[in-house]
């Protein structure tokens, strides 16, 4: 079988300026991801290296740079799925953690469940020898911005700044 | 939201979705990528499938799930990712998009929302893009 790899960096309402960081952070990602294949590697293990790039990067909602709720709080959630056993793992309302997919990845291989959040998910994660990060060391400037703009415009559901009109973002 | 499905020379597909979520979100507010079925769903047997978009309509329409079922019963990899995102943004008036590989390696990508940024590595081309068409 050929590997292939396909990754996606988000739908909706991109504005213009957002453009070129997106189109530069998901070619980052998938030569990530594509290098793992192209090295004998499983699909399970290339698509975390994809997501993990994406998390780094501010360009993209997730990980550092991921959207703020109400309180300012970056609240993250990752989910990731086997082919081969129809296996599972995913966390939700996680906080504190740069890299909420590896959590996911812990849970698929390292649990009995398929799904934890909050407060129990950060004890899992500490338990697998995750370590927390300050948690205004993921709040990016657009992150602020965009938290800005929707109290002061009450547009639910953008996770970019600067365009209007549309709802329905990722 | 950020994703990705790949296949390996095994022929093993593997699925991997994460999020911030929505600005201005609720407090305790889940979304749809963590939900098996609604962001990402991998299947051997069918193929692995990523989703992005407005997660409270992703997840009722169980998206991910969707488009499986309708490869599952011979619909090819790009025409079932726009049958249901297609399908999702009638019904529930709001935008998604997704990605979609089949376990033969044919290639679904659509969007209903303005833009989507994606890319894929295939026979060691890189193909990227984010506009429609």
């Amino acid at each position: 079988m050929e590997p292939i790899i396909l990754i996606h960096g988000g739908a909706g309402d991109i504005p213009q300026n957002r453009v070129k960081g997106k189109l530069d952070g998901v070619k980052v990602a998938v030569i990530a991801g594509h290098k793992i294949l192209a090295q004998g590697g499983s699909a399970l293990d290339a698509v975390e290296a994809a997501v993990l790039s994406m998390e780094d990067d501010e360009n993209f909602n997730a990980g550092y740079g991921s959207v703020l709720n109400l309180r300012g709080e970056v609240a993250m959630e990752a989910s990731i799925m086997r082919g081969e056993d129809l296996n599972a793992g995913a966390v939700t309302l996680v906080k504190d953690f740069p890299h909420p997919i590896s959590i996911a990845y812990k849970v698929l291989t390292d649990s009995p469940h398929s799904f934890i959040g909050g407060e129990g998910a950060k004890l899992f994660a500490l338990d697998k020898g995750f370590t927390t990060v300050p948690p205004e060391s993921l709040i990016s400037e657009n992150a602020k911005n965009a938290l800005e703009e929707f109290l002061q415009h009450g547009e639910l559901g953008r996770t970019e700044i600067g365009m209007k009109n549309e709802g329905g973002v990722g | 939201t950020v994703g990705a499905v790949a296949i390996d020379k095994y022929g093993h597909i593997a699925v991997a979705t994460s999020t911030g979520g929505m600005s201005g979100k609720a407090v305790g507010r889940i979304g749809d990528t963590p939900l098996i079925g609604s962001g990402t769903y991998a299947d051997d047997n069918i193929g692995g499938v990523s989703t992005t978009g407005h997660g409270e309509s992703i997840l009722k329409y169980c998206l991910a799930h969707s488009i499986i079922k309708l490869m599952e019963n011979g619909t090819d990899a790009n025409t079932a990712t726009k049958e249901a995102v297609t399908g999702m943004t009638n019904r529930l008036k709001n935008t998604a998009g997704a990605i979609t590989l089949s376990k033969n390696g044919d290639v679904g990508i659509y969007f209903s929302s303005k833009r989507m940024s994606w890319a894929y590595i295939k026979s060691n081309k890189i193909f990227y893009g984010i506009e429609h068409n």
